[in-house]
């Protein structure tokens, strides 16, 4: 099993190399790679080694080369459509948010239970009531729920996207959910950072 | 300096030993912090080596003793006085999770520059227009900001926090804010993680 610190990782590269790409410059090095991404080349290596011969001994790396390989293990080279579920305040602000377009994450539906948000029009998209969840994600192709519902309702929904076929979940709720083995969930929580920061406030000598 | 990802592992590491003192456990090992945070032995022991000497060569670390130094090197063992700036839906879904009183952040006051907004009752907390800002971060001893206002708005507000004598921000907004040496700022992108879920599907033999 690969690391989920290295698949991190391999995002970081990504991220890195689309930019190089962006400023028309067409070879990098794992030297290079790893100074912005503030690891060791070493460990730059050892990470591309998992998925195969990457570049040229001494020679370095080829950007786009790289980047579309990196697009391609993390699954970026084709478009995934994801739908929300649970419309409520968070729902709402990650629909509107404008980054998930960047790498090809297309919003397909919205999905809510209480009957005065089901048939609003929100983020371009009328709402759904939790009914339709089959059949939208059978018609639509919906690889990704997101599970923006109360912690209490959390795993009623889970079951629902499941039963519904969904792929992969990115779960907002404060529980662990229980899914089947060949459904992945992705557990977010914006708290990682406040304790960077608050690390950083008393370390200001460590930046 | 420190990397990033260090912080981020002894982030990881005191989660680990938080639950094995909730556990009940008093020993553990480099090798057993590995595993449960999926990186190397070596690369624990080189993370806690840039803050000291930790545990007993041969006889591992005492629970409670390295959980209480990781907190006291995260600035955790104080408790963290926190301020919303934007009551829209981000803020408002944020000024509800309930995880974040669990490392002693504690949400003290909430703002907004919206006249429909300010004097509203949130989350227990009165909305305070942006003027009031300098006075009460400074007597509620706000340390740290989180910046939920929209894009276009970010800049503006991040200068009224600093103005105001804010030593953190915890940046929601998906744009890059420009602040003193001396304030530390954490973007938040709650969809890094997504590009974890399109790679667990397209290579679901590697979780
Ligand atoms: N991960 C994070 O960092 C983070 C941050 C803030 C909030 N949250 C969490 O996100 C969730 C949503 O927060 P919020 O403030 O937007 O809540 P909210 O109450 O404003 O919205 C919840 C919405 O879910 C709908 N809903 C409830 N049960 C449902 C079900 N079974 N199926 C479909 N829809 C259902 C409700 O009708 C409502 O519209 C909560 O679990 C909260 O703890 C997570
Ligand atoms: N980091 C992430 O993963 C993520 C996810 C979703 C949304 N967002 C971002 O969070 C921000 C808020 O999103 P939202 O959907 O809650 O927006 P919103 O429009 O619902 O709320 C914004 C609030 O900020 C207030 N405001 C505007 N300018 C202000 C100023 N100068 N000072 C104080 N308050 C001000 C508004 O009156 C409003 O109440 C946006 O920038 C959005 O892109 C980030």
């Amino acid at each position: 099993t690969i690391p989920t610190a290295t698949i991190s990782r391999l995002v970081t590269y990504l991220r890195i190399l689309t930019s190089l790409e962006n400023q028309g410059i067409k070879n990098t090095s794992s030297e290079q790679l790893a100074e912005e991404a503030q690891v060791s080349a070493f460990q730059v290596r050892k990470d591309l080694a998992y998925f195969g011969r990457f570049g040229t001994r001494g020679a370095g790396y080829t950007v786009p080369t790289l980047r579309r390989e990196l697009r391609r293990i993390l699954g970026l080279n084709r478009p995934w459509n994801v739908a929300i579920i649970g419309m409520g305040r968070l729902g709402q602000a990650i629909s509107d948010y404008p980054h998930f377009e960047q790498y090809d994450f297309s919003l397909k539906a919205c999905f809510d239970n209480n009957a005065k948000v089901i048939g609003q029009t929100m983020s371009g998209h009328q709402v759904y009531g939790m009914d339709a969840l089959p059949q939208v994600v059978k018609e639509k192709g919906i690889d990704i729920g997101f599970l923006t519902v109360p912690q209490a309702a959390a795993q009623a929904a889970a079951d629902a996207l499941v039963a519904a076929g969904i792929k992969g979940i990115l779960n907002f709720a404060p529980v662990v959910i229980n899914v089947p083995r060949e459904v992945h969930v992705e557990p977010v929580d914006f708290l990682a950072g406040l304790k960077r920061v608050s690390f950083y406030i008393i370390n200001p000598g460590l930046k």
